[in-house]
């Protein structure tokens, strides 16, 4: 059986934010590791990838594999339910039809409880190789959410140029052009606001801004957000986390 | 204009 008590239902609430447009229906992946979900969108131009490490949880355990099921728009309304600090505890059988949260708030002695029933969802499982990307691109998570909002205004698509000097974000539309860049540089009092581009060669690809604006939901889970790109790739962003990660990856756009 | 790619192919379904 599967029991993970997480001390902070807000960091929960938060990661499903950051996906639930995305994938609505997905399955939680339950083993000794941790809870891992693997899914891509209906279009199949985007995939999540999330881990919540063991180690994030206090107690954990999950002695076999459990596939959890869940419509991600009825575990949100179930999290609503939950404050910001209460402790989750995620309880499920060894085949479940039904996952169980306890929120529990220490200071008031309130404890609420709730199921919600699970689905079969077949889901494929998929290889993600390692890539050893030509560009990888650190910056603050409120640049990047920022970059991707302006420049969507103008046009659907934007190009990601990344040179040793730094990196451009540019797109053109119908009502003229755009482009933002940022040049690589080191913030000694707060490295989470710097810019980081490590190079092996440049890169220019162009992607759908529609999707970079849907993963920069995941903004709140991490200061800063790293882009990885290589040429007819797809361009992998990754949000860090304490005791795991949310990454997106997203099929380049390609000229006819 | 470009045309939007899959991610079919890229990963391996296991």
């Amino acid at each position: 059986m599967l029991e993970a008590r997480i001390e902070q239902a807000s960091v929960l609430k938060r990661v499903i934010e950051a996906i639930k447009d995305l994938v609505p229906d997905c399955n939680f992946d339950c083993n000794d590791t941790g809870i891992a979900l693997q899914a891509m969108d209906n279009s199949h131009v985007a995939l999540v990838a999330m881990l919540l490490r063991a180690d994030g949880f206090s107690p954990y355990r999950c002695d076999r594999n459990i596939a959890l099921g869940i419509n991600l728009n009825s575990l949100t309304k179930v999290l609503r339910c939950a404050q910001n600090e209460d402790m989750i505890t995620l309880k499920a059988d060894d085949a479940p039809d039904s996952l169980n949260l306890v929120f529990e708030n220490t200071e008031n002695e309130r404890i609420s409880e709730y199921d919600i029933k699970l689905m079969d969802i077949d889901q494929e499982h998929l290889g993600i190789p390692d890539t050893e990307y030509s560009a990888s691109i650190t910056l603050p998570t409120a640049e990047f959410q920022r970059i991707c909002r302006d420049l969507s205004q103008l046009s659907e698509s934007v190009a990601i140029e990344a040179t040793k000097e730094g990196v451009k974000f540019s797109c053109s539309g119908d009502i003229g052009n755009g482009s933002v860049t940022l040049r690589t540089h080191q913030n000694v009092d707060k490295p989470e606001l710097s810019t980081k581009v490590d190079l092996t060669e440049p890169v220019n690809l162009t992607f759908s801004l529609k999707y970079l604006v849907n993963f920069c939901k995941a903004s709140s889970l991490s200061q800063t957000v790293t882009l990885s790109l290589s040429n007819e790739v797809p361009l992998l962003v990754e949000y860090k986390m304490d005791n795991g990660y949310v990454r997106f990856y997203l099929a380049p756009k390609i000229d006819e | 204009s470009a045309q939007q790619g899959r991610l079919d192919g890229f990963f391996k379904v296991l």
